[in-house]
């Protein structure tokens, strides 16, 4: 462990904190896509199919039981939460995700460290989470006013993977033999579609305006 | 020695 991938879950941690923050206290769920959260909820569903199997550490352990835990019941509650699914704007959220699953189980057959279940599936879920926000992006662009919880929620979101690219740096000048080229470019991928919400986002902290994004 | 690549990332 190293202070960047640390800094990293952390800020992951924080992401999923003040989104539970807002669809709880708030019962509000407006401008948050249902579709990011259930791939989401998907992308850690594949990715700690090991959680039982193998035992890392107990901070490995309970932060993977915090992020399904909490990727599961964010989907539930947008769904069934009798106050919280009002606020879901489904005409909105129109993203065919659907579309996201398939190339990336396809790449996964083909590029991963094992032919395995194990390893496709787990590439499958890297693969699948540097794509899963674009169903968010594409609704903040149709949000006409996003407010600061699902600003910030977005940001950090971004932000975690972003410090996992400095973790990977790291990794790789202080450890021999660490290179992981699957997670290294969907990471990148993943951090570079945040791109543009970055340079809006900072615009708006920067000027004290709304963050808006042009449609 | 294959030491398992076990992921030890989340």
């Amino acid at each position: 462990m190293n202070i960047f991938r640390l800094a990293g879950d952390m800020t992951h941690l924080a992401s999923v904190l003040v989104l539970l923050l807002k669809i709880h206290t708030i019962k509000s769920c407006a401008g948050i896509s249902l579709k990011t959260q259930e791939l989401y909820a998907l992308v850690f569903a594949t990715r700690y199919l090991d959680i039982f199997t193998d035992f890392i550490s107990l901070y490995n352990t309970t932060m993977k039981l915090i992020f399904l835990g909490s990727s599961f019941s964010i989907v539930w509650y947008i769904r069934n939460h009798k106050i919280v699914s009002r606020s879901y704007d489904k005409s909105q959220d129109t993203f065919r995700h659907y579309f996201l699953i398939i190339p990336c189980l396809l790449l996964a057959l083909l590029v991963n460290e094992k032919f395995t279940f194990k390893e496709v599936m787990w590439a499958f879920s890297i693969y699948l989470e540097a794509v899963a926000i674009l169903p968010q992006l594409v609704l903040l662009q149709r949000t006409r006013n996003i407010d600061n919880l699902t600003g910030q929620y977005v940001f950090l979101l971004g932000a975690y993977r972003a410090l996992y690219i400095l973790n990977w740096i790291y990794r790789y000048f202080t450890e021999t033999h660490y290179v992981h080229w699957i997670t290294w470019v969907s990471g990148l991928v993943q951090t570079l579609l945040y791109a543009d919400f970055f340079y809006y986002y900072f615009e708006s902290w920067k000027n004290n305006k709304k963050l808006q994004l042009p449609a | 020695n294959s030491t398992k690549d076990v992921k030890d990332e989340l």
